[in-house]
């Protein structure tokens, strides 16, 4: 465990729990995705299922189940509680257009043919994907509450800071795991477009809107 | 053989 993991994990929690306080605040999720959301908690539900199998450590343990229970919440949250303030009319991403390439391709590259393996592989391939519903909502509104540019912030910080861990992990411990590797450095081109707008628009100040 | 368990990460 790296300085550069701890803080890619803390940076993740960071911004599952501002999307949570955001809605709980406002008594509204107009601006989130709800996609994104539900492929958030797929993501987790499939790659976690080790959690009935091995006992990795307290540290892992734990912050697997914050993180399964935060993003049920979430999915609660946008299609129960504060489903009249959801704005399903501007989350209209193609979620096959996502998840059959994603199938696909954990069916064709992966470590092992088994099935938590390959469920393993289809969550890492997921998770590289699951955010272009919110982007494209983003896009299709033409802007975003601050708060919600905080969360896409944190999110995309931690896998910059996964990029990190890796890169150290493979100096010290000579450990890398190209799946992982080739997926976080897709997920984090996703997010660059984003941080130069939030760096140039929102920590000045600005709302994030786009031309 | 490689299984899930190798997966330290979150």
């Amino acid at each position: 465990m790296n300085v550069f993991r701890i803080l890619g994990d803390l940076s993740h929690l960071l911004a599952i729990l501002i999307l949570l306080a955001k809605m709980w605040r406002s008594k509204s999720c107009a601006g989130i995705s709800g996609k994104s959301q539900v492929l958030f908690a797929l993501v987790f539900s499939t790659r976690y299922l080790d959690l009935f199998f091995v006992f990795i450590s307290l540290y892992n343990l734990v912050m697997k189940v914050i993180y399964l229970l935060c993003s049920y919440i979430t999915i609660y949250m946008i299609y129960g509680k504060l489903r009249k303030t959801y704005d399903r009319e501007n989350d209209t991403f193609r979620l096959e257009f996502l998840l059959i390439p994603v199938i696909g391709l954990s069916f064709l590259e992966n470590y092992d043919f088994i099935p938590t393996e390959l469920l393993w592989t289809f969550s890492i391939y997921l998770e590289a994907v699951a955010i272009l519903p919110q982007l494209f909502m983003i896009s299709n509104t033409g802007e975003a509450e601050t708060i919600t540019t905080h969360y896409l912030f944190f999110l995309g910080l931690y896998r910059a800071l996964y990029l990190a861990n890796w890169i150290w992990r493979y100096h010290t411990e000579k450990f890398y795991d190209q799946i992982a590797i080739i997926s976080g450095v897709v997920q984090t081109i996703f997010y660059c477009d984003f941080f130069y707008l939030y760096i140039t628009k929102v920590l000045k100040g600005k709302k994030l809107s786009l031309p | 053989e490689p299984d899930i368990s190798d997966h330290d990460e979150l």
